[in-house]
């Protein structure tokens, strides 16, 4: 079962996950007593590379346009500064004695610290993303929240005219997203709201179209095309609120690996 | 143990420096 929801989280946070799994294990059997070695070398390329981090985090936090990212990434940056001192206390207190039981439970915390601080980083990023994207699906619901007003074959260009490159933009984030995922069903519920969305926009003009010819001509079936138009309209919106649900999600349906 | 320890350290820095990646490929 995937623990991380994106392919990129996954793959920088897997690795270090089972590493610090395996070494908590080893850790526990190793309360016999055995010497531990010096690690001041590692500990110290471990701390000036938190210290690069917090510094990049600080002038991003500095620069973002997105209120949500710079409220959550300053504890997610002090919670791997935190546990970067934890491994430097545990280096000191191992070169004076390296059987120190308290130095290698700072160790640990500090090895974990640093895990959950990462992967919060991560998370505070990847949700801004997500925000993007569904900024984008959003201006398309503006979009078709229009089309029951449109009445003349002008409006009606102009109203492809604004529809067009937000349904592509759409189309190109949110099939690039569902690569990312690593939840099966998450993929497949974008791709198949996707096709939805694609398949109904190109009637959804045609319905509009008929409608216009209609009340032009003296509006026989008015009633009637408006219905269709109003029915493909709310499909679409459907669709695309779905997208937005399913882009929000983050955690497992443990049903479904069972 | 001496081997375990210093191979997570190492992977811990590049998990810090890829995240740091992250944030400045998302950033520019």
């Amino acid at each position: 079962m995937p623990v991380f929801h994106t392919k990129t989280i996954e793959g920088i946070l897997e690795p270090v996950a089972q590493q610090v799994s395996r070494l908590v294990i080893l850790h526990e059997e190793a309360e016999d007593g055995n010497a531990m070695p010096d690690l001041e070398r590692p500990v110290l390329a471990v701390s000036c590379a938190v210290a690069n981090l917090v510094k990049v985090g600080k002038e991003t936090i500095n620069s973002s346009d997105d209120p949500i990212l710079k409220q959550d990434m300053p504890s997610a940056l002090f919670r791997v500064e935190g546990a970067s001192k934890l491994l430097e206390e545990a280096s000191g207190m191992l070169k004076v004695d390296p059987y120190s039981g308290p130095a290698r439970k700072k160790l640990i915390e500090g090895s974990r610290g640093i895990l959950q601080g990462t992967s919060s980083l991560l998370l505070c990023f990847d949700e801004s993303e997500v925000r993007k994207i569904i900024r984008e699906c959003k201006k398309v619901l503006d979009y078709l929240a229009v089309a029951e007003v449109i009445e003349t074959m002008e409006d009606l260009v102009q109203f492809l005219k604004d529809l067009s490159p937000c349904l592509s933009k759409v189309s190109r984030e949110v099939g690039a997203r569902e690569k990312e995922l690593t939840h099966q069903v998450h993929r497949e519920i974008l791709i198949r709201c996707l096709d939805q969305v694609k398949t109904l926009a190109p009637i959804l003009i045609c319905s509009m179209k008929i409608y216009i010819h209609i009340i032009c001509q003296g509006g026989k079936g008015a009633e009637e095309a408006a219905e269709n138009r109003n029915y493909l309209t709310s499909r679409m919106t459907d669709e695309l609120h779905e997208i937005i649900r399913v882009l929000q999600l983050t955690t497992y349906d443990e049903d479904e690996w069972d | 143990l001496r081997v375990g320890w210093e191979q997570l350290l190492t992977s811990i820095n590049r998990n810090i420096n890829e995240v740091e990646n992250q944030i400045l490929t998302r950033d520019s």
